[in-house]
């Protein structure tokens, strides 16, 4: 069954993309396999223009004040916050650990940054999640062809200019197949 | 074809702004 896609209102300002915004939880103590990952995460909606995006984003929790193992995903329309989404299963992202206090400021500039097109790197980006957490909070940005150097180094550039943030913060990317192997061997039969 | 490119400034007055409905 094919969801209808959502268009922007009369006299709104289309966006580049139609977003989606997704939320999960995890149950303290569950292990995170593909099932449960797939479960616990919900769609709250999709938009198309900029002011459709504000009445959701203006009724959301502020990721600072999220509490527990908390993540709000940012997609486009039609690709799952997933690895195994056929438009993230090459790709990878950029990683960021923040200290709290900083996740609610950076995740708007993030967002803001993706929906406004200020990456540059034509259809690579796929979203943003960011993800809150007991000591730290982690923000990150998803893109389709993690063997493109060009583009993740493109992608690292503008996020250093729109974030803003200390410079001694530290970027990593990781693919999603590393992020695969890696959670493996996290279970207990790997 | 061309994008759509909004810069954060002006994201934030489309916020204060809304569209007349």
């Amino acid at each position: 069954s094919k969801k209808k896609m959502v268009v922007p209102g009369a006299g709104e300002h289309p966006l580049q993309y139609n977003y989606t915004f997704w939320y999960s939880r995890r149950t303290p103590g569950r292990p995170a396999s593909t099932q449960s990952y797939e479960q616990n995460i919900k769609q709250i909606g999709s938009f198309a223009s900029v002011e459709q995006f504000w009445r959701f984003y203006s009724h959301m929790i502020r990721p600072g004040d999220l509490t527990g193992h908390s993540d709000f995903h940012l997609f486009k329309e039609g690709i799952k916050p997933m690895w195994e989404d056929d438009a993230n299963k090459m790709g990878g992202k950029w990683i960021i650990r923040l200290r709290k206090g900083l996740a609610s400021r950076c995740w708007e500039n993030l967002i803001l940054a993706m929906l406004g097109e200020q990456f540059m790197v034509g259809e690579e980006i796929c979203g943003a999640v960011v993800s809150v957490r007991f000591q730290e909070d982690i923000i990150s940005i998803w893109n389709k062809t993690a063997s493109d150097q060009a583009t993740t180094a493109r992608i690292r550039d503008t996020l250093r200019r729109v974030l803003n943030l200390p410079p001694n913060t530290i970027m990593e990317y990781k693919t999603h197949t590393d992020s695969i192997k890696y959670s493996l061997g996290r279970l207990p039969w790997a | 074809g061309t994008r759509i490119i909004y810069d954060r400034k002006f994201l934030l007055e489309c916020r204060r702004s809304p569209v007349a409905k």
